[in-house]
């Protein structure tokens, strides 16, 4: 129960590694980048792997957002206004967004959206 | 997110986090896990860049984001970076941005091109200090050679402090979480104190993934927030990432 509590309480573990038990989930896979095809094409593989995923945490994020904004203007504006910010972005990064957003079959505007994340939450 | 890197008795670097993601993005009250966290989670992969079917560097990512969070140049330099909260954040620097003001650059963008292009630990000290950015960040860089290891805090301008190994004043590792390292971390989410009392218990003689691996277990640092922890060691290239996850008893972030 002093762990929903600050200050910190646990004492510090030993011999969790390999990991195992209750806080181990898995390995990450690996996947392979090439940077000599085109930035369009290089992230088609991962992203249609990971098509189903993706698109649940998009949906999450529009559901969060449509919690806050019930009419849904939020993720239109989104939609409407974050695609084209994909083309002022340095090569390739502009590039591979839309080979992702393709891939993924997700409008441009919420992947230019995620990959912006960073910037919007550290305020 | 907690960052560190850490020297061991021979010289020997080690760099490990935990990336914490999610904070008030929604709670699930049946899993009793932040939404976004636990959306996060199945889209963790590592990365293998290749270029003539030769690895250049190596990175862990959320599939779907193609910046650098987390990430390993062989033999060269590690780096990963820890969100610094700032009320002039990203947001006015997106702003500035689509008003056409755009010599920053986004720090995904920023450490991509730093491990992709830099070639040396020194190099990429320089880019990440220097290069102007959208928002405020803590980069945390180790490199291939003793006391090669730092933390840049940075504001969306400058580099407001590099803080590095020091064996001479007994600093053989340094630890990031998401406060300025000379200034105490907000009392309810504070991470930085248990986890330097559990390397500091470590001791540098018997420093190794396993025992990094034991630090980033010991929560608050582990907690609902993390999604992945990542260990590498440069020396070797090596770079193992694991899915986490915080049954309760847990703290919330």
């Amino acid at each position: 129960v002093g762990q929903y509590v600050p200050p910190y309480t646990e004492e510090c573990r030993s011999g969790t590694y390999p990991p195992s038990g209750p806080t181990f989930k898995g390995q990450a896979p690996w996947y392979k980048i090439n940077l000599d095809i085109s930035p369009r094409q290089r992230w088609h593989q991962l992203i249609s792997d990971k098509k189903a995923e993706l698109n649940s945490l998009i949906q999450g994020i529009k559901d969060l957002a449509n919690a806050f904004f019930p009419s849904g203007k939020l993720v239109e504006l989104v939609d409407k206004y974050m695609g084209p910010l994909a083309d002022t972005l340095p090569f390739p990064f502009g590039d591979e967004i839309k080979g992702i957003a393709e891939a993924a079959d997700i409008p441009l505007g919420e992947i230019v959206l995620f990959n912006v994340f960073y910037e919007l939450f550290t305020v | 997110c907690t960052s560190v890197v850490a020297e061991d008795k021979t010289g020997k670097l080690f760099h490990a986090r935990n990336l914490d993601f999610g904070l008030f993005l929604g709670w699930n009250a049946t899993t009793h896990a932040w939404k976004v966290t636990e959306q996060l989670r199945p889209l963790v992969v590592n990365l293998d860049f290749q270029r003539n079917n030769a690895t250049v560097f190596k990175s862990v990512n959320y599939a779907g984001y193609m910046g650098i969070l987390t990430g390993i140049r062989p033999k060269a330099f590690t780096l990963t970076m820890n969100e610094r909260f700032n009320i002039d954040g990203g947001f006015i620097g997106i702003l500035e941005w689509l008003l056409g003001k755009r010599d920053g650059m986004w720090m995904g963008f920023l450490t991509r091109q730093v491990l992709e292009n830099a070639t040396s630990y020194e190099e990429a000290k320089n880019k990440l200090a220097q290069t102007k950015l959208l928002a405020p960040a803590y980069f945390i860089l180790g490199g291939n050679k003793s006391e090669e290891g730092c933390v840049i805090t940075r504001s969306r301008a400058a580099s407001l402090d590099i803080w590095e190994i020091s064996l001479k004043q007994g600093r053989w590792y340094v630890l990031e979480t998401n406060y300025d390292h000379w200034k105490d971390p907000l009392f309810l989410d504070d991470r930085r104190t248990p986890a330097m009392k559990c390397m500091n218990r470590t001791t540098q003689a018997n420093i190794s993934f396993g025992t990094i691996y034991d630090v980033l277990s010991t929560k608050p640092v582990l907690n609902k927030l993390t999604t992945y922890t990542t260990l590498m060691d440069v020396s070797e290239g090596k770079l193992e990432t694991y899915l986490r996850d915080c049954p309760n008893p847990c703290m919330p972030w």
